[in-house]
């Protein structure tokens, strides 16, 4: 089960735009 | 071509568009102890963006995690730029679990605000950004 702090790192990085 | 340090100068979103560009205005606000008002605008895309596929269960842990770490204390520099309303608003959807892809939306905009008015204008005349340019 992922921690809070995990989904909210991994809800943040979704969100940021990819390496160009 | 225009140089990626350029075009963080246009708007906050080509500034927000750009990994090394966030990578600096992160450090920059992080000297300003305000890196929070960053990490919740992209916390409320990302909550947005994952409404599609994921399950509920997962969407109403994501936004109580937000809430709890970004909203719920009044001392909090995210906390302290949002409006009540809207803070009200966003209690009431963790607490009566009425979760919305849009329930971060007004907050997010609060925060986008006071990112361009302040912060953002800010960081294009810093040591950190003029120095990199």
């Amino acid at each position: 089960i992922d921690s809070e702090d995990d989904l909210l790192q991994e809800c943040i990085s979704s969100a940021m735009p990819k390496k160009k | 071509p225009t140089p990626p340090y350029l075009k963080w100068a246009e708007s906050l979103h080509s500034l927000l568009d750009d990994q090394d560009g966030i990578h600096l205005f992160r450090t920059f606000l992080k000297q300003e102890e305000c890196a929070d008002m960053l990490d919740f605008w992209f916390a409320c895309s990302g909550f947005r963006k994952q409404e599609a596929n994921e399950g509920n269960e997962k969407m109403l842990k994501l936004a109580k995690a937000i809430y709890k770490k970004y909203i719920l204390d009044n001392n909090g520099i995210v906390s302290r730029q949002i409006k009540p309303a809207t803070k009200s608003f966003i209690k009431d959807c963790v607490m009566k679990l009425h979760i919305d892809p849009a329930m971060f939306d007004q907050a997010q905009t609060e925060i986008q605000t006071m990112m361009e008015e302040n912060t953002y204008p800010l960081f294009l005349k810093s040591d950190i950004y003029l120095e990199y340019t």
